[in-house]
Order: structure tokens, then C-alpha cells, then sequence
């Protein structure tokens, strides 16, 4: 926990009133430390705390339990303004149908969370149809279909070469997993983007990503018109830096979020609660 | 010339970039980064190939080599880990690796839970051909592997993989499953699982060590499996798990196919992630 840290750092300092700059620095490996084991990314984490250090500075923290809660505070902010700080919802097309492509890669969450959006929608008063082009995975469409089915709702198998749009006002397009360095396949995703002109193409990355999440996602977003990030398996408990990370780097903004197996385990983003967890 | 190029600081902090960046837990890569740094200070290795050679053996010496456990017959491997890590997929290559050695495999498709998993397994044991057990949606998993272990007997099946449920070990009602799937397979055989492999998702970060604690708790975890190392991912996590745990990594999985399966070569996996 990195209040407890802090706490343990300014509990060592010598009794002055205010944290000198070398006393910082103690703090600031703290921070470090933590960010890099919330799996937040070697580069995000050299800018936060340098972010840290400046505000810190600027603040002049005063030595003591409370100096450990105003550096806390100040990283939570950064957090906080670096994850967005508002929900983003999921965008609907000007003339029906709002098409949305799941893209990611292998075992990420993309058919769990193609079935948990189309539930969402579906109580919302809308009608989605389920669309599975993932010709690769062996018995991949029996999965969406047995989804579909638990839900009452309709899924179509198709080739990824011709996605077919028609059957509700919303179509959410299951494809494979697949790696950002395959050429092929990243061809593969890109057709389908082209040929479906979808509202959103939301990239699902695992929370217990590590350091690679970041580069998978900026060679996702290179080629792909990518709208938002859902995160999947965030009661893993996994900190979930990668999702500041790629926020970070990339831009793109966390939508959702994948908080259980059942079909109804999803979620708006809130940047405090994700930013609660990075800090641990 | 290249065996010749001198450490630099800015060298040096590359090398620091390239192990967090592999996934290596900061709680190594500190300790690491200091002996580093002291070597190179007090002029005891003054070339990049010096100071790689020490990382890497350093490292490589994290790793358990893994031991040959006597087995009974017919010989019980299970085959966990969390969602999505690779499992379904690696219990097949696993098979088809072992009936290409000569031994004769039986899958058990002991995941009863998640939409199309024993149609995915069945699939794999179709194209693959090698026989497989399966249990019915919902049904009990612990069963499955119970009449698998007796279908290998009466059959003359060498070796048993038992495919599980992606659980999280956050889930405690999951982990207690997993115990019973351990203890119902020693009550078909003693001493049975002879192996209980954890699969681990190569792309994960820190999350991996407390996966492989609270897998080792419920289920006596024998040894680790890292998937997706075909991608850009380094897998570095698996050192803090060798190290707290002393768990050895036995396979790598490299791509989709069945045939996209090695055995663990250390040196292999630390040189990936050097700079
Ligand atoms: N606990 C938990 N499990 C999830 C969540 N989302 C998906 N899963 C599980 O993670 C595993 C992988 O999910 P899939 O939906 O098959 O992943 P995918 O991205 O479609 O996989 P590929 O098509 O092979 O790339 C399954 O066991 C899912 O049940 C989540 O939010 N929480
Ligand atoms: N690139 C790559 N993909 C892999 C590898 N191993 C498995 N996969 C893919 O990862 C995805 C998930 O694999 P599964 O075998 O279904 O994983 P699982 O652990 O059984 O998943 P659950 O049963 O849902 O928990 C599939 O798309 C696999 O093709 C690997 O070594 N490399
Ligand atoms: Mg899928
Ligand atoms: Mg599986």
C-alpha cells in the first residue's frame, strides 16, 4: 500500500517541519515502486514522478503522517488526470446500425464482453445482434452462439470478408485474438474495420496486462480507428496500471470495465476507482 | 568491436529499461541494478558482453531446473491457471507432444463451466486425434477427472492432461473447487496429480506472483507453463514466482497451433530479455 509506505519513509526523516528536496527523493522511490508493481509502464512512471516531484515541490509537503497523505493526494490527482477524469460512454451511430468491432489480443475477454455490451444494450431498450468472424479459434462461434443463447439473443456466424450488418439497430462484431506483430491478421482486422464502418472499435485488454500492454496497444491503435479500451478481469484484483498506460501513450480512453464471468459483470470506467486501485 | 564496447551509464540504465520492461518484478531488478553497478564502479567487468553474461547468469540461476517426479500409472497432469491464460490450448499440445514421444494421452475435459469449453477441447482432441473424456455442461468437474483416470486405466492410457476452468485466484469458492479436483484425483489414483501445471498468460505483469501463491495453496502447483511468448511480451514475471516459490517453468507456449509448444530453455528465455 503505498500510504503505508510514504507513511513508513516520513516516519524515518529527521524532525523537521518540512520535507527537504533529498527527503523527497526517498518518497519519490516509493512511488516508483508502486507504479511498477501496478504494472504501470516504465515510461508513464518516469513522467509521473516527475509530475509528483514538481507538485510536491510546489507544495512544499510538510514532514510528518499528513506529509505521507499529501503526497498520496498528489499522485492520486495525476493519476486521476492522466486516466481522464470523466466516464465515457459508448458512442451511437447517426443512422442505424451502430456497428462495434471488439479487436485484442488471444484470451483478452473481446466474445465475454461482445455478450455482456449486448445485454447492457438490450436492457437499455435496443436491439443487438451478436456477429462472430473468428474463423481461427476452434469452437470460437459455438462460444458466441452459446452466449447469445443464455441471453436470447440473436448471433450470426460470418467471414470476416463479408460481416453482415442487418438484424438490430446495434451490431457488435466478435473477432479472434490475435497479435499486434502478425501481419496477416492485423490485415484480417483492419478489412473488417474498413468493410463495417463501425461507431466504435474497442480494444479489451486483460488487467492483469504487464509492460507489453502498452506497446500491443499503440500498434492496435496505428491501424485501427480504436475508440476505447475496455478492461476485462478487474476483479483479478490486478492494479490495472496497463489501462493508465495505454490511456497515457495512446490516448484512448477507458469505456468499461470487465468485473466477473457472468454476462451482467460489466461496468462503467470511473477514473477514481481505477486510480484507487493503481495506488493499491 | 563489439565484444569490445565499453558500459556506460547510458547503457546501463537501457539495461535497467529492458528488465522492467520484460515484466522482471522491481524487487529484483533493484537488487540486480546495485550489484550491477557496483561490478562495473569498481572496474571488475568494463564491456556490455561482461556485464550481460553476469545478468544473465544471475538470473538463469532463479530459475529451478525442473525434477523428474515419480510417477504412478496412469501418469495425472492438470492443467490450471486464470481466464484466457492458454490452458485449453496447451493441454492439447501437450498431448500431441507426448503421443508424438509414443505414449498414449487421454484428454479429460474437466472444464464444466464456461460457454463452448468442452466443444473447444473437443475439437482440438478431433483434430488432433487423441481420445478425450468429457463431462456434461454444468456438470462436476472433480468427476470428470475421477472417470477419466479410470477410463485411461481400463483403456491403457499412459498419461491423463486434465483441462480445468479459467478461475481467479481472488475467487475463494474457485480455488476450493480446484482443491477438490486435486483431492478427487488422488481418490482415483494415490498420489495422483502427478503434475499440477500452472499455466501463465506470458503478457501478465505482477499480478502472475499472486496468482502462482494462491494457486500453490489450493492445489500444490508443481510447475509453470508461459504462453504467448510468440508476441512482443517477455514473461519476466516467472522469476519472482521461482524465486519466492521455487516453482520450475517446464513449457513455453510460442503460437496457436499444435505444434507450437518447447520445453523451457532458460538461457533462451533471460537472453530475450536483455538489451
Ligand atoms: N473473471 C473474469 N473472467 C472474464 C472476464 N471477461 C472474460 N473472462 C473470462 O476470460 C476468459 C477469456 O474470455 P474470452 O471472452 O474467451 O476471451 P477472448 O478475447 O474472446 O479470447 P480469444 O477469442 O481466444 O482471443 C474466459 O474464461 C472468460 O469467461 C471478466 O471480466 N472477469
Ligand atoms: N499467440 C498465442 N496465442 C495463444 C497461445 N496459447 C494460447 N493462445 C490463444 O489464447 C487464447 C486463449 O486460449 P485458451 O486455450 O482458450 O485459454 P484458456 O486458459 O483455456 O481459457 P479459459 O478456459 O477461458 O480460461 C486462444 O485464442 C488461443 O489460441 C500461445 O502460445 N501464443
Ligand atoms: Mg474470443
Ligand atoms: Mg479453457
Amino acid at each position: 500500500q503505498l500510504q503505508d509506505r510514504l507513511a513508513a519513509t516520513f516516519a524515518t526523516l529527521q524532525g523537521r517541519p518540512r520535507v527537504t528536496e533529498a527527503d523527497l527523493e526517498e518518497a519519490l522511490r516509493d512511488v516508483r515502486v508502486a507504479l511498477l508493481e501496478a504494472d504501470v509502464s516504465f515510461k508513464v512512471v518516469k513522467q509521473l514522478v516527475a509530475t509528483v516531484r514538481e507538485r510536491a515541490i510546489g507544495q512544499q509537503v510538510v514532514q510528518s503522517v499528513s506529509g505521507a497523505q499529501q503526497v498520496v493526494k498528489i499522485v492520486h490527482d495525476a493519476l486521476v488526470e492522466m486516466l481522464g477524469s470523466e466516464a465515457s460512454p459508448l458512442e451511437r451511430a447517426t443512422t442505424a446500425p451502430t456497428v462495434i468491432v471488439m479487436v485484442g489480443l488471444q484470451g483478452s475477454g473481446k466474445t465475454t464482453t461482445s455478450a455482456k455490451i449486448a445485454n447492457v444494450l438490450r436492457k437499455q431498450g435496443r436491439k443487438p445482434v451478436l456477429v462472430t468472424v473468428d474463423v481461427h479459434r476452434p469452437a470460437a462461434m459455438d462460444q458466441l452462439e452459446a452466449l447469445g443463447k443464455q441471453l436470447g439473443l440473436p448471433v450470426r456466424r460470418a467471414d470476416p470478408k463479408s460481416v453482415p450488418l442487418d438484424g438490430g439497430d446495434t451490431v457488435i462484431v466478435d473477432t479472434a485474438g490475435r497479435l499486434h506483430i502478425d501481419e496477416a491478421m492485423m490485415a484480417e482486422v483492419e478489412s473488417i474495420v474498413a468493410a463495417t464502418h463501425p461507431t466504435e472499435v474497442l480494444l479489451v485488454v486483460d488487467a492483469m496486462a504487464g509492460q507489453d500492454a502498452v506497446d500491443a496497444a499503440s500498434a492496435f491503435k496505428a491501424r485501427l480507428p480504436i475508440t476505447g479500451l475496455v478492461l476485462a478481469k478487474v476483479d483479478s484484483d490486478a492494479r490495472g496500471g496497463a489501462s493508465l498506460s495505454i490511456r497515457a501513450a495512446t490516448g484512448i480512453p477507458v469505456k468499461l470495465m470487465g468485473t466477473g464471468e457472468k454476462l451482467d459483470a460489466i461496468e462503467v470506467f470511473h477514473p477514481d476507482r481505477l486510480a484507487q486501485r493503481i495506488l493499491g | 568491436k563489439p565484444e569490445e564496447e565499453p558500459v556506460t551509464d547510458e547503457w546501463l540504465d537501457r539495461l535497467e529499461e529492458a528488465l522492467l520492461r520484460a515484466d522482471l518484478s522491481v524487487s529484483l531488478v533493484d537488487p540486480v541494478m546495485l550489484q550491477v553497478r557496483d561490478v562495473v564502479r569498481e572496474g571488475r567487468a568494463k564491456t556490455v558482453p561482461k556485464v550481460l553474461d553476469a545478468v544473465r547468469d544471475a538470473l538463469v540461476a532463479v530459475i529451478p531446473p525442473a525434477a523428474e517426479a515419480p510417477a504412478g500409472t496412469p501418469r495425472v497432469i492438470l492443467v490450471v491457471g486464470v481466464n484466457g491464460s492458454g490452458k485449453t490450448t496447451f493441454a492439447a499440445k501437450l498431448a500431441k507432444r507426448l503421443r508424438d514421444g509414443g505414449e498414449k494421452p487421454l484428454l479429460a475435459a474437466a472444464d464444466t463451466f464456461r460457454a463452448a469449453a468442452i466443444e473447444q477441447l473437443e475439437s482440438w482432441a478431433q483434430r488432433l486425434q487423441l481420445p478425450v473424456v468429457s463431462g456434461r455442461p454444468g456438470g462436476d468437474p472433480a468427476a470428470v477427472v475421477f472417470d477419466a483416470i479410470q477410463a485411461a486405466r481400463s483403456r491403457g492410457n499412459s498419461v491423463v492432461i486434465a483441462d480445468t476452468a479459467g478461475r481467479l485466484h481472488t475467487k475463494g469458492y474457485l480455488m476450493d473447487e480446484l482443491e477438490k479436483i486435486v483431492r478427487v484425483a488422488g481418490r482415483a489414483r494415490e498420489g495422483a496429480p502427478d503434475e499440477v501445471l500452472l499455466v501463465l498468460d506470458g503478457t501478465q505483469g505482477q499480478n502472475a506472483i499472486l496468482q502462482a501463491r494462491e494457486f500453490t495453496k489450493a492445489a500444490k502447483v508443481t510447475g509453470l507453463v508461459v504462453t504467448k511468448l510468440d508476441g512482443t511480451a517477455k514473461g519476466g514475471a516467472v522469476f519472482a514466482i521461482a524465486n519466492d516459490l521455487g516453482l520450475p517453468v517446464r513449457w513455453l507456449g510460442v503460437g496457436e497451433k499444435a505444434e507450437d509448444l518447447v520445453p523451457m530453455d532458460a538461457r533462451a528465455y533471460v537472453t530475450a530479455m536483455l538489451p
